[in-house]
């Protein structure tokens, strides 16, 4: 399954 | 990072501190033996903090940060979450606990039924999400919370006669922070390809644009150097 990226803002 | 991120996150921490300093002064006011005229008028009239914001807010860092113990982004996004997780809930428990602070609390004006605002982002985020994951749904449902979390706080004011400076600096703060981030996207999408999170631009332009009116009224009372007031 696609993987989302990461949330890397706040 | 760009710098209208880092801008904007540090817009976010002001507006947090100077919640945090007003606060203090609640407090510290009541310490003394004998009430000082700022601390009479301090304590005499209500913070014009709206509990019912603050606690949307502890609740959209409560679901927005489920991830930080499981993806480690870098020491600068978990000490800011931690900064904003925990200033969040102190300032929920001050107003709602603190002996002194609360009885600056007006409850009687800060009266927004805040429960209206969660369920129907619940339901959305259930609808409209990138992922119907339990940690994905919670993520949208703090960026659609998040967008108007603000509403009890704006109606409070325009039910306080005298805005104080901190309440408004306070706001003012907190809506430039996400028209930073919004800079910071239009920066993203430019220079990243692939840099696509329609639910986080629209989320984030209308929480920015519930601060329009409140925008207008703190410049026009900056230009005119007269009191900030908004119109019942």
């Amino acid at each position: 399954h696609q993987e989302l990226p990461l949330k890397d803002e706040l | 990072m760009n710098i209208f991120r880092l801008a904007g996150d540090m817009t976010h921490l002001m507006s947090v501190l100077v919640l945090l300093l007003k606060i203090h002064t609640i407090k510290s006011c009541a310490g003394k033996s004998y009430p000082c005229s700022l601390c009479f008028i301090l304590l005499e009239s209500s913070s014009g903090i709206s509990l019912k914001t603050q606690e949307l807010y502890a609740l959209v860092f409560a679901t927005r940060y489920l991830d930080i113990f499981t993806d480690f982004i870098s020491v600068y996004n978990t000490i800011m979450k931690l900064i904003f997780l925990g200033s969040s809930f102190s300032i929920v428990w001050y107003i709602r606990r603190h002996k002194i602070v609360r009885r600056s609390y007006d409850k009687d004006q800060d009266t927004f039924r805040h429960f209206f605002l969660v369920l129907p982002c619940l339901l959305l985020a259930l609808i409209i999400n990138e992922k119907f994951t339990f940690k994905e749904v919670l993520w949208t449902f703090s960026l659609y919370l998040e967008a108007v979390a603000i509403l009890p706080q704006l109606i409070l004011l325009q039910r306080t006669r005298n805005i104080d400076n901190l309440t408004g600096q306070y706001v003012f703060l907190l809506g430039a922070y996400r028209a930073l981030y919004i800079l910071n996207w239009i920066y993203r999408y430019f220079t990243e390809p692939h840099y696509v999170h329609w639910i986080t631009w629209i989320s984030g332009l209308v929480q920015t644009l519930l601060y329009a009116d409140f925008f207008y009224y703190y410049f026009s009372s900056l230009k005119n150097n007269v009191k900030l007031k908004l119109p019942a």
